[in-house]
């Protein structure tokens, strides 16, 4: 142990595993993470070559190796709940991301809460199974977070009760989903839904893209890897170009909006529960911008604890760089921020499944809340937490650079945040619509409630005026 | 002026009170923005477009409350004195650091004078030396193992320069004492001229 490190533990004005048992929700949860960690660390399968050192090609197979690993045994451990598999994998892919993220992260989800009860019958086994490797396809090269703009289309053909999906025009082409180019063989795609000569809008579909058996392309599905990108080396992002590909009419999720037989469509109770999932994946980067500047935080402290470098008193040798107070003053507000939040990222889970349990019960009232507060949330934290983590590693001066730090990695895995899952500029624009809207309301009399009733106090309202 | 004798740059929920007010005060000058774009006859989307950087800071505020907010409350659940302690720390220079960042808001909004401000940044200095001591222990906490960290910098041995050294060996290009590019290309080169 570097005794410069020994002096700083000892000289801590509090006990360490307490913090970390409020950091993991408890002393029960602490254990559970070590035992789960302890699973990983023993494996010799874990042991693999270093990441930095192989090219992108074998990244995405070391990645998708690692995918197929971790799946075989979380099933042999018995590992099921999904904040235990979060820790079994988060340590298992260290900073990298995982192959088959979005196969777990979004494609298993939406089929859980978009599809009816005959469909999740048929598809949850296959996706559980992995028969059905998945991923969402929703941004297309042209169109971004706004969604009414998007153009792929699912035009339904009451003749064969088939929708024929189309990307009519080359911006309509869809654009960047994990693990689309090579690894996923189905897709939840979003489209425009077109029935009886009319558009209704966005709904979202299961579409085949390659065979269950040879894993090659179907008829009518072009798809690919987009390319290198700043970091995300081990993910497949995909092109998908769709040309007159046929689906059976069950492959429209129908847990909200209907299209019969004949072609008669039933709108959804709330148009935002299509993209429900957009909403839960906000809440977790909430969480995962804590993670990120926590360990972009350990590293650099630890570092400036290590380091001696200049002088501070003449003759007094090179003190330890954390003594100086303008690397406090770059570290110590992230550290606090990282803190921060942790603590956000545990609240926005709550909130998260105590909205989502209500919305189960039918009970909407609080889902333009999350949706503004989880778009707001998931820009502020993700744009400060890609900044500090930049911060850290020019706080490691030139050692920072080399990816042995694991900054870089850590910074270019992190900061597509703020672009994926909405770019931050239109999400902040998103919660600002909330905001005003919930002003006016305040304005005209009403009564608001949760995280915005501070705008009922009136001493800051504006009066109406004539326009 | 009369709000800014309130803000009391020590006390945590002063200070969170302060976020709620500023947040309040840029979410009306959003309001107000978008208002006078409609007085000047411009149609709903188009004073929305041209008030967009002020909805954006009001946003951006607004979260900044919460987070504010959500931490000092974790803060008081808290029953360990030591922790309580060093918690309140972090959690104040959370929120002394956004206000010294965004002075020019707390300014506008008349929640703080120049005065305070400047006492605001004199307690960050303090907090900074406060919490010094704690600084290894509070990354400890994290308790990420070094497997997950995968970091050299950040060993929890603290065997930085050992460990760095090794790793850089194990560079592809260290495979051989003459790199093949040597043959193909310097060496012709080194010929030629």
């Amino acid at each position: 142990m570097n005794p410069d490190i020994s002096k700083e533990r000892e000289n801590a004005t509090f006990n360490v595993e307490k913090l970390t048992y409020i950091l993991d929700g408890g002393i029960e949860k602490t254990k559970r993470r070590r035992e789960i960690q302890s699973l990983v660390i023993s494996d010799p399968d874990f042991q693999s070559e270093d990441l930095n050192f192989l090219t992108r090609s074998e990244r995405y197979e070391a990645a998708v190796r690692k995918s197929a690993q971790m799946i075989v045994k979380l099933r042999k451990y018995g590992i099921s709940d999904p904040e235990e598999i979060y820790c079994y994998k988060r340590l298992y892919k260290g900073n990298s991301h995982e192959a088959m993220g979005l196969h777990f992260v979004m494609f298993l989800p939406t089929l859980y809460s978009q599809c009816n009860e005959e469909q999740l019958k048929k598809w949850a086994p296959l996706a559980e199974s992995t028969q059905a490797v998945g991923t969402y396809a929703q941004t297309e090269l042209g169109h971004g977070t706004h969604l009414r703009g998007l153009e792929t289309t699912a035009t339904y053909d009451p003749a064969t009760q088939e929708f024929v999906l189309n990307s009519p025009t080359v911006s309509s082409i869809k654009w960047w989903p994990g693990g689309l180019g090579k690894t996923s063989n189905h897709a939840i795609v979003l489209a425009q839904l077109y029935t009886q000569g009319k558009c209704h809008g966005l709904h979202a579909f299961i579409v085949p893209l390659r065979s269950m058996n040879t894993h090659m392309p179907l008829p009518g599905v072009v798809v690919g890897d987009i390319g290198p990108k700043f970091g995300f080396d081990e993910v497949d992002n995909g092109y998908l170009k769709l040309e007159n590909v046929r689906i059976p009419r069950n492959n429209m999720l129908m847990k909200y909006a209907k299209v019969d037989a004949d072609g008669t469509y039933t709108k959804p109770p709330r148009d935002k529960l299509t993209y429900g999932t957009m909403v839960f994946i906000r809440s977790m980067i909430v969480g995962e911008a804590g993670l990120a500047l926590s360990k972009a935080c350990t590293i650099a402290i630890r570092y400036s604890a290590v380091r001696r470098q200049s002088e501070i008193r003449p003759g007094e040798g090179e003190p330890q760089i954390l003594d100086y107070q303008t690397q406090q003053y770059k570290l110590f507000p992230l550290l606090a921020t990282a803190y921060a939040y942790n603590f956000v990222g545990q609240y926005m889970n709550q909130v998260y499944h105590r909205i989502t349990g209500d919305m189960s019960q039918g009970d909407f009232s609080e889902l333009p809340e999350l949706h503004a507060l989880s778009a707001g949330l998931k820009a502020f934290t993700t744009w400060t937490a890609s900044s500090g983590i930049e911060v850290c590693r020019m706080a490691c001066g030139g050692h920072g650079y080399s990816s042995c730090s694991a900054l870089p990695d850590i910074y270019v895995t992190f900061v597509p945040t703020c672009t994926y899952e909405g770019e931050n500029t239109v999400m902040m624009l998103q919660t600002a619509r909330f905001l005003i809207k919930s002003y006016r309301q305040a304005s005209a009399g009403h009564r608001l409630s949760g995280i915005v009733s501070y705008l009922n106090e009136s001493e800051f309202r504006l009066q109406p005026q004539t326009v | 002026s009369s709000r800014a004798t309130l803000v009391n740059g020590n006390n945590l929920q002063s200070l969170v009170e302060a976020y709620k007010l500023r947040a309040a005060w840029l979410v009306e000058q959003a309001a107000k923005s978008i208002q006078q774009e409609l007085q000047r006859s411009v149609s709903q989307e188009d004073a929305w477009n041209n008030s967009s950087i002020d909805l954006v800071r009001a946003s951006d505020a607004h979260c900044h409350y919460v987070v504010v907010k959500l931490f000092a409350a974790k803060v008081g659940e808290i029953e360990d004195p030591a922790v309580h302690s060093v918690l309140s720390t972090l959690a104040l220079l959370y929120a002394l650091q956004g206000i010294t960042q965004h002075s020019g808001d707390f300014l506008q909004a008349g929640l703080l004078s120049a005065p305070q401000l400047s006492q605001a940044s004199q307690t960050l200095k303090q907090l900074l030396v406060q919490l010094r001591p704690d600084a290894v222990a509070l990354v400890d906490a994290f308790d990420f193992r070094d497997e997950m960290l995968n970091s050299v910098l950040g060993r929890y041995d603290g065997n930085v320069y050992e460990h760095m050294f090794e790793w850089a060996r194990r560079s592809p290009l260290n495979k051989t004492e003459v790199h093949e590019s040597y043959h193909k290309y310097l060496k012709p080169l080194q010929a030629k001229l």
